[in-house]
């Protein structure tokens, strides 16, 4: 862990006074490299370590804390400060209220996806699941299957519906089916791929969700932030959801994004199942990325 | 041509840099940075480094192709990795592949937990024109794995592909339902060592290692796919896991459709990473 790493570099001397600048030094590369290891972006990693270092130098070592301590409770702090930022309620306006999941291949939508939809129902609203993925081979079966066992309503167009006009049905079928939440499963589409985020803009213009959420794998590395950039320059999206966050895979992508735009995790994915779903809270990301 | 008087500080520190954004991590990094400064190339910092790990790249035989369980016997796949990370997927590409060399194809839809993972698998089958094994969902994997051998070995099958459901590597009861279903294989055709495929996402940071280092402890890996390399990620973990497990990569996802599935280049990984 960090703590333990700076032990073993600045000693376990308690009240020292002020931390000298030769043990700033050697702290900052041991924060430095536990955030890369944590896989926040490196750039990122260089503005934290920065910001720390200006924070460290000179800070008055409590008589409760060894030098060491002191560092890690400033890291802390900064790490919880980038993860609180931004706006983390979950809304809900709208008639239906649309939410529509967006992201790479395989970071978890479909499951996240009916994973709301439990939320939401628990919330006391009716959520109406869309299955807008019509390219991957059972997308919409296991987006049905899921609906299934959790007894919410899931919608399909016909095979060959192109992807706006499905999410268009969706929003009219919620209508005659009264359902005030749609959920809008998309397909996984890489960043560089000009059709499908012209593709992904298009339905955003035609639904305009409330929500749109950037689903992002927890074991996500160094290429972060400049997915979340694009799908933000596509889309108006408004928090992530980090998933797999049940392995250990330390999560440094959230950090990496949250930092450089802003957007706050709205929602942690801890497992498989439908009911595998918990609303963000920074300190728990924040310890995970200490070790 | 670099300036008068060698490469600058500057100039290791950027080559660092590069690695590190291409997901190689901070520890390796270093190292290799820290070689190639003493190496022959020390003043040429580019060159130097991609030699550098260019050496940590597992030894592969030139051509690789499945090895038959024995004469007259299929050549066993096991597919293998955490969720979402693009098994089925190879699994289809691979069917098209092996068909198109001439040999008969059977998959065993093992994945029998995930939602509709039966259903995506056999679209798969029939896009690449192969068979299926599969039970209900929710049957035990092993006994999906148990059939499919009968099934390969009774219809003279070349190759037998096993589709196994994503699992995080440090859910113990799922790693052990991964080892029972190796012990199937390895109790029904004792000389198959079957070439066990650890399917890895492009886009994995630091944890890639994690991953890689439990699967092989569990059931021993023979050689990784990398998929999703057609995204912006370069695979960088990739070195750290061939330096420490000395498994190679076999194969490379670059797209989602049924022909996007080509042999690893070393070189070209490593260019790559500089592009
Ligand atoms: N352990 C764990 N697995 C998860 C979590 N979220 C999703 N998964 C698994 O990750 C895999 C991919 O999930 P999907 O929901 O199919 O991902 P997707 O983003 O819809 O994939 P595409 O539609 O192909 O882009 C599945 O095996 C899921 O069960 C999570 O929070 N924890
Ligand atoms: N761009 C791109 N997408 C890929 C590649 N390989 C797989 N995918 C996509 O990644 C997503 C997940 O693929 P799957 O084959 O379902 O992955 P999996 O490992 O079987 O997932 P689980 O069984 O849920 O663990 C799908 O949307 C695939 O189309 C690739 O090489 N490139
Ligand atoms: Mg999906
Ligand atoms: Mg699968």
């Amino acid at each position: 862990t960090l703590s333990e790493r700076l032990r073993q570099t600045l000693g376990a001397l308690t009240g020292r006074g002020r931390v000298s600048e030769a043990d700033v030094d050697a702290a900052m590369r041991e924060v430095r490299l536990a955030l890369l290891e944590a896989d926040v972006n490196f750039k990122v990693v260089r503005d934290f370590v920065a910001r720390v270092r200006e924070r460290a130098v000179g800070a008055e070592v409590l008589a409760s804390l060894t030098a060491g301590q002191q560092v890690v409770k400033i890291v802390h702090e900064e790490l919880i400060s980038l993860l609180a930022a931004g706006d983390r309620t979950f809304h809900l306006s709208g008639s239906p209220a649309v939410i529509a999941l967006v992201g790479l291949q395989g970071s978890g939508k479909t499951t996240s996806s009916a994973k709301l939809a439990r939320h939401i129902t628990k919330l006391g609203r009716r959520p109406l699941l869309v299955a807008a993925d019509p390219y991957r081979p059972a997308a919409a079966d296991q987006l049905q299957t899921l609906g299934k066992s959790l007894d919410i309503p899931v919608f399909r167009a016909p095979a060959g519906t192109p992807v706006v006009e499905i999410a268009r049905q969706g929003m009219e079928a919620a209508r005659r089916q009264t359902r005030d939440v749609v959920i809008l499963d998309t397909a996984g589409r890489l960043t560089v791929d000009e059709a499908l985020m012209a593709e992904i803009a298009a339905v955003a213009s035609a639904v305009k969700p409330i929500e749109t959420l950037l689903v992002v794998d927890a074991m996500t590395g160094q290429e972060s932030v400049t997915v979340a950039q694009a799908f933000a320059a596509a889309v108006p999206v408004t928090g992530l959801v980090l998933t797999k966050i049940d392995g250990d895979a330390r999560g440094g992508a959230a950090l990496s994004i949250s930092a450089v735009t802003g957007l706050p995790v709205k929602f942690m994915g801890t497992g498989e199942k439908t009911d595998a779903l918990e609303v963000f809270h920074p300190d728990r990301l924040a310890g995970r990325m200490l070790g | 041509i670099l300036g008068v008087g060698g490469p600058s500080e500057a100039d290791w520190e950027e080559v660092e840099e590069t690695l590190i954004a291409g997901d190689v991590g901070a520890a390796l990094a270093m190292a290799v940075v820290e070689r190639a400064r003493r190496s022959r190339d020390g003043d040429d910092p580019v060159a130097a480094v991609r030699r550098e790990l260019a050496a940590l790249l597992a030894s592969r035989e030139g051509d690789w192709h499945p090895r038959p369980a024995g004469p007259g016997l299929p050549a066993v796949i096991l597919v293998v990795g955490v969720n979402g990370t693009g098994k089925t997927t190879t699994i289809g590409k691979l069917a098209a592949r092996y068909r198109g060399e001439g040999r008969t194809v059977l998959l065993a839809a093992a994945d029998t937990f995930r939602a509709a993972a039966i259903e995506q698998l056999q679209a798969w089958a029939t896009r690449a024109g192969v068979a299926v094994v599969a039970h209900a969902p929710g049957a035990d994997p092993a006994a999906v794995v148990f059939d499919a051998v009968d099934a390969a070995v009774a219809r003279h099958s070349d190759v037998l592909i096993a589709d196994t459901a994503g699992r995080l590597h440090t859910k113990v009861n799922l790693m052990d339902e991964l080892t029972k279903v190796r012990r199937i294989i390895d109790r029904r055709l004792p000389d198959a060592a079957p070439e066990t495929l650890f399917v890895l996402d492009a886009t994995t940071g630091q944890n890639g290692l994690a991953q890689a280092r439990a699967f092989h402890e569990a059931i021993g890996l023979t050689g990784i796919v990398l998929t999703k390399l057609d995204s912006t990620a370069k695979g960088g973990i990739v070195f750290a896991i061939e330096d420490a497990l000395k498994v190679p990569v076999r194969f490379v996802g670059v797209g989602e459709k049924v022909g996007d599935l080509i042999p690893f280049d070393p070189d070209a990984f490593v260019a790559a990473l500089f592009a």
